[in-house]
């Protein structure tokens, strides 16, 4: 563990509370893609089926918990909860994930670490985890006026992704023989994605202006 | 690399 690392997965963890704080405070999940929350839930639970069979530290298999709950609690939230589910916008929220999801699907399959279900469901969510903000950044062009709490949420994602690139490089320079081609691939595509909203919303920040997306 | 360094990352 290294403190890029570390430093990502708290990012991430905060960004999953913002949200929940979002969505309990204003009881609204107004600008929340409900989509890219289901493809998460989809990512985490394919990527941590080691939690059946193999424990690597206390720290791992809580923070996996964590991320199967807090995501299945959002869902909830915006599925069911009487008050959320009303300021869903399903109109706007459109993505056909099955686009995102297949393509993810037959790359696992063909290319992975190793052909079996669970090598194969652990490539997927590497890849899929690499275009899951989608729906959420396309939601957010739509929505003209992003809350706050959400562009903070969408911001902190990519800080984790950014600190992971951070923490392949010292494990490359620390490591020798670390390798992770598929990780590091996928990754930094998935970092790239958010290039873009990170401009915008460090501009948005800059001029002290509302946070809206160009069409 | 050992099986414990592949799949330590969350």
């Amino acid at each position: 563990m290294n403190i890029f690392r570390f430093a990502g997965d708290m990012t991430h963890l905060l960004s999953i509370i913002v949200l929940l704080l979002k969505i309990n405070a204003t009881k609204s999940c107004a600008g929340v893609s409900l989509k890219t929350q289901e493809l998460y839930l989809l990512v985490f639970v394919t990527r941590y089926l080691d939690l059946l069979y193999s424990y690597i530290s206390l720290y791992n298999t809580f923070m996996k918990l964590f991320f199967i709950c807090s995501s299945g609690c959002v869902i909830w939230y915006i599925r069911e909860h009487k008050t959320v589910s009303q300021t869903y916008d399903s109109a706007q929220d459109t993505f056909r994930v099955l686009f995102l999801a297949c393509p993810c699907m037959i790359l696992a399959l063909t290319v992975n670490h190793d052909f079996t279900v669970t090598e194969v469901l652990w490539t997927f969510s590497i890849y899929l985890e690499a275009v899951a903000i989608l729906p959420q950044l396309v939601l957010l062009q739509r929505t003209k006026n992003v809350d706050t709490l959400t562009g903070n949420y969408v911001f902190l994602l990519g800080g984790y992704r950014a600190l992971y690139l951070l923490n392949w490089i010292y494990r490359i320079l620390t490591e020798p023989g670390y390798r992770q081609w598929i990780v590091w691939i996928s990754g930094t595509i998935q970092t790239a994605i958010y290039c873009d909203f990170f401009y915008y919303y460090i501009k948005s920040w800059r001029n002290n202006e509302r946070l809206s997306l160009p069409s | 690399s050992s099986i414990f360094s592949r799949k330590d990352e969350l």
